[in-house]
């Protein structure tokens, strides 16, 4: 589509004739339009358009017989600079067990992907425990005891009306039980809650997790800035996971949550099943983006 | 959001952005925009006021106070399908409706009819015990067909007045789980012809443009006869209920304004523009 139309605009050109202000202006609008419909945020996909256009005025596009496709070029490179740098990996660092802490807004996907990350990592040959730590929602710790069950991995759960207790005895039973990785499965919750972001932060300090990964809907829109921006300030994530992208969304807010936090996209998630988890590979993705 | 009294580039620029961040897309946007510029133009455009005026008139042209109605009392049992992808809040929206319809003294059956999801139906029986409403469920059913069936058939013999059905979590372009609810369509027919009477798509408020295309192809699998928007206790304004008004001519019915039972509102257009601008 963006491509069709990036072709449009030159190929009046075609071999002869100076590309002037206005293509590089049109195609810049079209480029925008295409990332705007894709869910990237409008302010970051301002800056972004503004780092194209800088790079296609600096590399001689007018020289080019192909100046779409150049374009698209410059564009598919910046956008897996943008999304790709940074460790994405998980960081096994530090005294077992390493401790991964799960947080997001709600119906994100978090519990899912904690049974996910489990399996995930077993399979290369850790020994995971997850803590149940969501005593909000309804039947949120039967979730994760039925996912456990299915993958045959321990879920620590007690029935007390105390988060931060919960992961804090969670830790003690992965020590006794020689886990060497602990997953805490934590509440959907808004950013602008201060009491459940607070639960978050007293969690983070007591427990002090190796890595905290923000689970985002993969077809959030505009708002993905807000509550990924809130969550990293709050928290300072490690990582980020992208889940539902077994759906047909472009995916924007990929490139709109790594522009806000500057943290790695670590996971996306491609379905309900306990296999369905993926390491994020920039250069596929941005093709998805630019659809 | 700057509040001039001027109508400026700057301003009109602010408020496009605005718009835009607020999930309408850009066609909605621009198309409230050409009625802002036309306005401004005609010097219609004084202040911070008449832009919001000028966008409850322009909602007011999409959006219609009568279609918001569901008209519970026009048969008995009235039967709502409650559909959408995965977490959207519909589990949490069948508590919410229930719990409103039973305190208004209807007699509310839900029926739990994802049999898919690990610990669904316990979810929905906390919100059932919550609503105090019966619920029908089989833990053995695999087949969420046949189990709605059957609840349905029980929610006839116990003369409820309301059958509220939950379904699984199921994203768009999986052709397989879309022909499984329009088979659940069909098979809801095969007891009431008429049935459902109401099938809601919820929507995630922090949902994107995708939400659009979630609407089209539902619709496709199931006629929708009303949005539930969820979420919007956050920073999310849910704009994209704007363009699937505006493209498939499908109304907002509820919003979803938080996890507690009370947490849902009836659609009032007026309300949700402030609530935008809030
Ligand atoms: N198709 C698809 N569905 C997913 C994916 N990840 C999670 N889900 C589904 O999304 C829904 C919500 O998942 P949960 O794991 O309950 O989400 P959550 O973030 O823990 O929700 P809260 O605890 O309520 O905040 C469930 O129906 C999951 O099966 C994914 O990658 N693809
Ligand atoms: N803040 C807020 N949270 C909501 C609202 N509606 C639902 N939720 C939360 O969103 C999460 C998902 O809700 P569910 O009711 O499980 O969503 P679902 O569509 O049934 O999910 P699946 O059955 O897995 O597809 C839960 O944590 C709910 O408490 C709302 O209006 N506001
Ligand atoms: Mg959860
Ligand atoms: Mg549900």
């Amino acid at each position: 589509q963006l491509r069709d139309n990036l072709d449009g605009i030159f190929k009046s050109l075609r071999g002869q004739g100076k590309i002037t202000d206005k293509h590089i202006a049109d195609a810049m609008r079209d480029i925008r339009r295409s990332l705007l419909e894709a869910d990237v945020n409008y302010t970051v996909a301002k800056d972004f358009i503004a780092s194209i256009r800088e790079k296609a005025l600096g590399a001689q596009v007018i020289r080019s017989i192909t100046p779409g496709q150049q374009i698209i070029k410059i564009i598919h490179e910046q956008m897996i600079e943008l999304l790709g740098e940074g460790n994405a990996a998980i960081d096994f660092g530090g005294l077992p067990p390493v401790i991964i802490m799960v947080a997001g807004l709600q119906g994100s996907g978090k519990t899912t992907f904690v049974a996910k990350l489990a399996q995930y990592l077993k399979n290369q040959g850790k020994r995971p425990m997850m803590v149940a730590a969501d005593i909000y929602r309804p039947a949120a710790i039967d979730q994760l005891i039925a996912l456990g069950k299915q993958i045959a991995l321990p879920v620590y759960s007690e029935n007390s009306n105390n988060a931060v207790a919960i992961c804090r005895n969670g830790l003690k039973s992965a020590r006794e039980s020689q886990a060497n990785v602990l997953i805490l499965d934590t509440a959907g919750r808004l950013h602008i809650d201060e009491n459940m972001m607070n639960e978050l932060k007293q969690i983070k300090s007591e427990i002090k997790p190796r890595e905290i990964l923000f689970v985002a809907d993969g077809m959030t829109g505009q708002d993905a800035v807000n509550a990924a921006g809130a969550f990293e300030n709050e928290l300072q994530l490690t990582g980020i996971v992208l889940t539902k992208m077994d759906g047909d969304t472009r995916g924007g807010a990929a490139l709109s949550i790594r522009a806000v936090t500057g943290k790695p996209i670590k996971f996306i998630g491609t379905g309900e099943k306990m296999s369905d988890l993926e390491p994020f590979f920039p250069d596929r993705f941005a093709s998805r983006i630019l659809g | 959001f700057g509040r001039e009294s001027k109508v400026s580039d700057d301003f009109l620029d602010e408020l496009e952005a605005f718009l835009f961040q607020s999930d309408l897309g850009t066609d909605s946007t621009d198309r409230l925009m050409e009625a802002i510029i036309a306005a401004s133009r005609k010097k219609k455009i004084q202040n911070y006021e008449d832009v919001v005026k000028i966008l409850n008139s322009e909602l007011g042209k999409i959006f219609f106070k009568d279609e918001l109605e569901i008209p519970i009392e026009k048969t008995s049992p009235f039967v709502i399908m409650v559909i959408g992808v995965n977490g959207a809040g519909k589990t949490t929206t069948i508590g919410k409706l229930a719990y409103r319809y039973r305190k208004e003294g209807k007699k509310v059956l839900i029926v739990a009819g994802d049999t898919y999801r690990a610990a669904a139906v316990e979810q929905l029986e906390k919100w059932a015990e919550r609503a105090a409403v019966e619920i029908f469920k089989n833990a053995a059913a695999k087949n969420p067909s046949g189990l709605i069936f059957d609840g349905i058939q029980s929610g006839l013999a116990k003369k409820m007045d309301l059958i509220i059905v939950d379904t699984a979590g199921r994203l768009h372009n999986r052709t397989q789980l879309m022909d499984e609810l329009t088979k659940i369509d069909r098979t809801i027919k095969k007891l009431i012809p008429d049935a459902p009477h109401e099938a809601l798509l919820v929507l995630d408020g922090t949902v994107g443009q995708n939400g659009l295309v979630q609407a089209q192809e539902f619709q496709k699998a199931v006629p929708i006869t009303g949005l539930v928007i969820t979420k919007l206790d956050g920073t999310a304004k849910g704009g994209i209920v704007i363009a699937i008004k505006e493209k498939l001519n499908i109304p907002v019915k509820f919003i979803g304004l938080g996890e507690k039972i009370e947490d849902l509102k009836a659609f009032d257009p007026e309300l949700y523009l402030r609530g935008m601008f809030a």
